[in-house]
């Protein structure tokens, strides 16, 4: 049971949100998830 | 990832730019101690270093992998980025870490289920072979920090990854802490021995008590046992799980008179910070009159003997169980703990006894709050917790929530509540950070997985009706009552529905002898408003203080560039960002120079002063021949008119 708003703030709303959850909802394309490659290819 | 040139020294310079949250500067404080508790990674404020990590509140949460060399490595902490377990996660990468899931070896372990994946997003599931990335002889590791959930990038409902053995589907892609696996590569991969915050833990499972030694200067000793008659029944390292094994130590107090003292002293210690945090558990099965006082004994060129000091007098330990207690050190020469049993008046059938003891030089929490019974409330409909009333250093009364009522996720917020110094404090409260922890009960510190999360109290934020969150609970909260009876006023809570899974809660020793710990600590973390950089925590007791000088200082003055201003000797300074061929100079870093200025400055010099010496040479040249011209012709004039007047 979710407890009610006028009680407490929830910082997660409800879910369980992960690195890649995270960057997903902010439209990011990182390099599987969340790893940004400074130089084309240098890091793979 | 396989090459030297991706490592950093050991010993990381960052700078916290100001666009990230101060909840999220005080969690990424927090991630840099866990890094030096249990590797050898160290972290210090930037001073100039070629290459650093600038972390930031980009959007989303991301790091490159390695050490690029760029001088300016950026890492992003963003919305909601904010967690321990998540900057630990993205320093991984910055340390040369890739996902668990793409080591070359990884179809033996789990299966990628491609049709339930988001189209466009399979490269997420890319694997490494091993001439890109080494896993370092360690298996593979479901509980790895860098390894994703099963719902990572998922199409719809079902599984992306599968794991093979059915039991490691819902371990993978825990945001606790490090893994034991995870500490094995990281140590490997940086040669670690030893770290800086670690010093000793006991669980007394070997005879030789892990170098502790019995005063000669008392009236009787403790025993290493594994049962007493009269508790406990088991020591509290394997609660018994264990069977020939699980020792602790034990001082009868029923055999000896009233007053007998037995003093336990830990080995030879060597602080590096200056401060530190005991940590053991207690068992009372003597009388509630026994005590045990917690001594240090200090070696100075002045006293060899080391001088004893009284730290902490234990009373009132509860009778019939293992209790969690923790002492804050300040110690800053070679030291010893001393363990002191004390027979008190009353009738005894029993003793005390001491396990699993940490010694760290960490900060210990500000208030322990134990759960007793708590399978039972776990299983229980409308579980609802509330903890007892706390008051953090500055004084504001608070109070913690667990919601126990979801079957899958376990709930913490934090309230503030009326408390005794309310007129004198600020209000909306500002800045004062609440981080709770989940202790995982392992043994040895430096082996748990506690869950842990931090909040901020944002003296700005505002609820529906306009009203500040944060303001004075007799103001905006709602009235309550304590089981004594005692009414007070409940500020709304702050918090997560999603703190942490049923399943993770009854995994490792969150849950030990039936008991929970929840740790406290809420502390004004206002300074990290300054832009000044952070200073190591040092021997005082205030670790960390760039002081209200440092921001009045550092408010008039604006560094270009990068730069990032600092106070030294009360005075600001702008610290200039360099990379390996190039940095920028001057009083606000308004400068730019580069190795390229360095080599035209060198060529043009050198060229400068050929031409002139060049110069000089051809006017001596023509100098000296027109003297000689000179000399010459009018000795030839001389000559003639000697000739003439002979003739």
């Amino acid at each position: 049971l979710p407890v009610p708003e006028m009680f407490v703030k929830d910082i997660d709303e409800g879910t369980e949100r992960d690195i890649f959850d995270i960057n997903e909802a902010l439209g990011l394309d990182l390099f599987e998830g969340d790893i940004r490659l400074l130089m084309q290819g240098k890091n793979s | 990832i396989i090459g030297d040139e991706y490592r950093w020294p050991h010993i990381i310079p960052y700078v916290l730019e100001d666009s990230l949250d101060l909840n999220a500067k005080g969690v990424i404080l927090n991630a840099f101690e866990r890094y030096r508790l249990k590797t050898c990674i160290d972290f210090k404020p930037w001073s100039g270093e070629a290459n650093y990590v600038s972390v930031f509140k980009g959007s989303g949460c991301w790091s490159s992998v390695g050490n690029m060399h760029v001088g300016k490595q950026e890492l992003s902490i963003g919305e909601n980025c904010d967690r321990i377990a998540t900057v630990q996660h993205e320093f991984l990468h910055a340390l040369g870490f890739w996902h668990e899931q793409s080591r070359s070896d990884r179809d033996d372990y789990v299966t990628i289920v491609w049709d339930r994946i988001l189209s466009g997003r399979e490269h997420n599931f890319n694997i490494y072979n091993d001439s890109v990335s080494d896993s370092l002889n360690v298996p593979y590791d479901y509980s790895s920090v860098m390894h994703y959930s099963k719902t990572a990038f998922q199409n719809g409902t079902e599984p992306t990854i599968v794991t093979r053995i059915s039991d490691f589907e819902d371990v993978i892609g825990q945001r606790m802490d490090f893994s034991d696996y995870d500490l094995m590569k990281l140590n490997r991969l940086y040669n670690c021995s030893s770290s800086l915050s670690f010093m000793d833990a006991c669980d007394f499972e070997l005879e030789n008590i892990c170098g502790m030694i019995q005063s000669s200067g008392d009236t009787a000793d403790w025993q290493w046992l594994s049962q007493v008659l009269a508790g406990p029944e088991n020591d509290h390292s394997n609660m018994g799980q264990c069977k020939e094994s699980g020792f602790f130590m034990y001082f009868n107090t029923s055999s000896v008179k009233e007053g007998v003292t037995a003093m336990l002293e830990s080995r030879i210690l060597y602080p590096k910070r200056g401060f530190q945090c005991l940590e053991f558990y207690l068992y009372n099965s003597g009388s509630e009159n026994d005590q045990v006082n917690i001594y240090t004994r200090v070696y100075t060129a002045s006293n060899p003997e080391g001088v004893l000091t009284l730290q902490r007098e234990i009373k009132e330990i509860p009778i019939g169980s293992w209790q969690l207690y923790y002492v804050t050190l300040q110690v800053t020469e070679k030291f010893r703990v001393a363990f002191e049993g004390v027979r008190g008046p009353g009738s005894s059938l029993g003793g005390l006894s001491i396990d699993d003891i940490n010694l760290s030089e960490t900060r210990c929490p500000h208030h322990i709050w134990r759960i007793q019974n708590f399978t039972q409330l776990l299983g229980s409909q409308n579980a609802e917790i509330r903890s007892p009333p706390y008051y953090s250093p500055k004084g504001y009364a608070y109070q913690i929530y667990l919601n126990l009522n979801s079957s899958t996720n376990v709930g913490i917020y934090f309230h503030l509540i009326s408390g005794a110094n309310d007129d004198q404090l600020q209000w909306p409260c500002p800045w004062q950070q609440a981080t709770m922890t989940l202790l995982d009960q392992n043994p040895d510190i430096r082996q748990r997985m506690s869950n842990q999360r931090s909040i901020t109290t944002d003296p700005t934020m505002t609820n529906d009706d306009g009203s500040y969150f944060w303001d004075r609970p007799s103001k905006v909260g709602s009235v309550a009552i304590f089981p004594n009876g005692t009414q007070f006023s409940r500020g709304r809570g702050y918090g997560t529905s999603a703190f942490i899974t049923h399943k993770r809660l009854i995994s490792r020793e969150f849950i030990k002898g039936d008991d929970v710990y929840i740790l406290l600590t809420v502390e004004d973390i206002s300074h990290l408003n300054s832009t000044a950089i952070i200073p190591d925590p040092v021997p005082t007791s205030t670790a960390i203080v760039p002081t209200s000088a440092a921001h009045n200082a550092c408010s008039e003055v604006e560094c270009q560039n990068g730069g990032v201003c600092t106070v030294h000797e009360d005075r600001a300074e702008c610290k200039c960002p360099a990379g390996e061929d190039w940095w920028y100079m001057g009083k606000r870093c308004e400068k730019r120079g580069s190795t390229q200025d360095t080599i035209v400055i060198a060529v043009a010099s050198t060229v400068t002063v050929f031409a002139v010496m060049l110069v000089i040479t051809l006017v001596s040249v023509y100098c000296t021949r027109r003297k000689y011209r000179k000399r010459a012709s009018s000795k030839r004039a001389a000559l003639s008119l000697e000739n003439q007047h002979a003739f």
